[in-house]
């Protein structure tokens, strides 16, 4: 997380660090047994990866005390039409992972919502995004030891596609943006998510209510001017993974 | 030799002399051995005689024996003035049995050819009871009634005597024997005349267990009785009145004993008289009563049907329990409860208890507890709450969490549901917010 700031304990208890092969990701707990997070992270060359190559950890703030007590997968469930081989094809960019054990909630560990649906991502409304992933300091990027998270405003869609448009100029195999994704960030930069908090949460409030409006998915730099997060739209996928916690 | 078999017994017959109605031959010697059943005797009919007559029936002759004993000599013919002609008139042996003899000599008269006899014999059932009292002092055949049969007879003897086992006497009979039928009537024999003296008669009344007898003596009772300054004293003549597991009282005077209850299901009469002393003798009246159990009692929280004023042998009782309790007998829970009313007086099996039920430890709830808002220990009607882990868990929708335990021993709610609640988790809550006072 670029720009952020220590998230205090039990503020972000659906918050799951994910370490697959050695490499940091994030995940969500959206229910007693399942974890989301993206595609992108649990899909090596084309496959999923083994269930004993993932490592799940929750309920801490802190890296070194939270890899103290990891959670194992029962199965990973990826978006059937996820097709990355290239990596710059990030359409579809959601899994969901099955934990062998049912998790006890309690303040440290708790599921984020799920969208209603025909929930509205409104330009300019404050997300959350939070992750283990790289973070800046003193212009150095650097890997951070304890929970980060940063608000970051949902960015209109058309405005990020010319922004993804700009990029392609200085950059090749920048991956299309679909509308399966949705895109939050500043405009100056600075604040954002980046390497490390794939498949973290962007999360939405309504009621009082966190909700999964987005899983950490790509981005051109990080907290780069010009440039937003993209995230994977989750009220696009209700129905598979509504229908993939039942069949499971 | 070999004896001729005995002539099978016959119910009638004919007889005729050879060759009729030709005439007989000379020199002959037939015998006919007439039998019939036992009972009868026979009465034998001569349609036609015709033999030779002569003086005593010297010549020819038809001879009629019982037990060889000749009684008849039968010869000559119907309007001949010799010999000994039978007539019209039938003649009748002594007991079933009669042999005739016909015989002819070497002449018969030229002039006139005789054709012997033709008879026609049938069984004729005796009257025994009319025969005359055998001279040997055995007494009439009968000691008082004779019934004739068809072969037979029969003794009877008039009311107040049984026929003796000899089946010809009779004897003074006491009425006794075993009264089992639930009322009846008993009197000493003769009553209300005296009877013979020497009267030593047994009563019993026996029904069945579970009734009782009770005795009701008519007035007129009248047993000798001596007088002694103690009181009359039933010393010659008594009737005695035995109850199970009871010392036996010796009953006389004239007053009637009136109404006895024995609360006994046999009684034992023994009228006893000397051979001295008039005693006109007593009658009773006798009923049953079914035997009497103790009220049943009640029980908490139950209610015993049929109420009654007394339960009597047979009667059934049943236990049921008021909602929410359960029949329990000796420690063991039971279905359904009966009891019925002995022929000793007793229950078959004592009342039970109605014990209140539970409805046993309510299903633990996942992610949530269960307390105990009313009640104790899981009794009927006893209230408990289901609750979630807040602030992380919450009942799924607004359904009421509250349990009653209902007397088919559920959890019920209110709404009738009888599955526990279940433990949603709440998402997007957290219990620590992130708070940013920077601006």
């Amino acid at each position: 997380i670029f720009g952020g700031q220590d998230a205090p304990d039990n503020t972000i208890p659906w918050q799951v660090l994910l370490s697959v092969s050695g490499k940091r990701a994030g995940g969500m707990v959206i229910g007693d047994r399942w974890v989301m997070t993206a595609a992108h992270n649990i899909v090596d060359k084309g496959a999923v990866v083994s269930n004993d190559t993932l490592q799940i950890f929750m309920g801490l703030n802190e890296v070194t005390a939270l890899k103290k007590s990891p959670l194992f997968a029962a199965s990973i469930h990826v978006h059937p039409e996820y097709n990355n081989p290239s990596y710059v094809d990030y359409n579809n960019d959601i899994a969901l992972i099955k934990l062998e054990d049912t998790l006890t909630f309690n303040s440290s560990v708790m599921p984020v919502c799920l969208p209603e649906p025909g929930a509205t991502y409104d330009t300019g409304v404050m997300g959350l995004v939070s992750g283990f992933g790289l973070t800046i300091e003193n212009n150095r990027q650097i890997l951070t030891n304890q929970l980060k998270y940063v608000y970051l405003p949902v960015v209109d869609q058309q405005t990020c596609r010319d922004s993804i448009t700009s990029a392609r100029r200085r950059s090749n195999n920048i991956p299309d943006l679909t509308t399966n994704m949705f895109c939050a960030g500043l405009p100056e930069g600075g604040k954002d998510s980046c390497q490390g908090d794939s498949g973290s949460p962007f999360t939405l409030t309504k009621d009082g209510r966190h909700w999964a409006a987005g899983i950490v998915s790509w981005g051109v730099d990080c907290g780069r001017k010009g440039t937003y997060g993209v995230y994977t739209r989750v009220a696009n996928y209700l129905n598979w993974i509504q229908k993939t916690m039942q069949e499971n | 030799c070999s004896p001729l078999p005995e002539p099978e017994p016959q119910m009638y017959g004919e007889v005729q002399s050879p060759l009729y109605p030709q005439p007989y031959p000379p020199n002959l010697q037939e015998q006919w051995d007439l039998a019939v059943p036992e009972g009868y005797q026979i009465r034998l009919t001569f349609t036609h005689l015709d033999i030779e007559a002569s003086a005593n029936c010297y010549y020819d002759s038809l001879t009629v024996f019982y037990k060889e004993k000749a009684l008849w000599k039968f010869c000559g013919s119907e309007n001949s003035a010799d010999g000994h002609h039978p007539g019209n008139q039938p003649i009748l042996s002594p007991g079933n049995s009669l042999t005739l003899i016909f015989q002819s000599d070497s002449n018969n008269p030229e002039a006139h050819q005789n054709l012997g006899f033709s008879a026609q014999y049938q069984a004729i059932d005796i009257d025994e009871c009319s025969a005359p009292e055998p001279g040997d002092g055995s007494g009439p055949l009968c000691s008082q009634i004779c019934l004739n049969t068809l072969g037979s007879y029969l003794c009877s003897c008039h009311h107040g005597y049984e026929l003796r086992s000899d089946q010809r006497t009779c004897v003074l009979s006491c009425g006794g024997g075993i009264f089992d039928e639930p009322e009846g009537h008993l009197f000493s024999p003769g009553y209300p005349n005296h009877p013979p003296h020497a009267v030593s008669c047994q009563y019993v009344i026996s029904v069945q267990e579970g009734f009782t007898i009770t005795l009701n003596f008519t007035d007129n009772f009248h047993i000798e009785s001596m007088d002694s300054p103690e009181g009359p004293q039933c010393l010659h003549h008594w009737l005695e009145l035995t109850v199970r597991d009871e010392q036996p009282i010796k009953l006389c005077g004239r007053t009637s004993p009136g109404v006895i209850v024995t609360n006994s299901n046999m009684v034992k009469l023994e009228y006893h008289t000397d051979d001295e002393g008039q005693s006109n003798g007593w009658s009773l009246d006798y009923s049953t009563h079914r035997v009497k159990c103790p009220l049943p009692g009640s029980v908490a929280k139950g209610r015993v049907t049929p109420s009654l004023s007394e339960y009597l042998f047979r009667d059934y009782i049943y236990v049921r329990c008021d909602q929410g309790y359960k029949l329990m007998m000796n420690g063991r829970e039971i279905e359904s409860f009966s009891t019925i009313c002995q022929s000793n007086g007793k229950w078959h099996r004592p009342l039970p208890e109605c014990r209140i039920i539970d409805c046993g430890e309510p299903d633990p709830l996942l992610n949530g507890g269960v307390a105990f808002l009313s009640g104790f220990q899981n009794q009927y009607l006893s209230v408990i709450q289901y609750r979630c882990n807040e602030p992380f868990y919450s009942l799924l929708g607004d359904a009421n969490v509250n349990f009653t335990c209902d007397a088919d021993r559920k959890w019920r709610s209110t709404h009738e549901v009888i599955d526990s609640p279940l433990c949603l988790p709440v998402c997007g809550q957290p219990t620590n917010h992130i708070n940013v006072y920077q601006r």
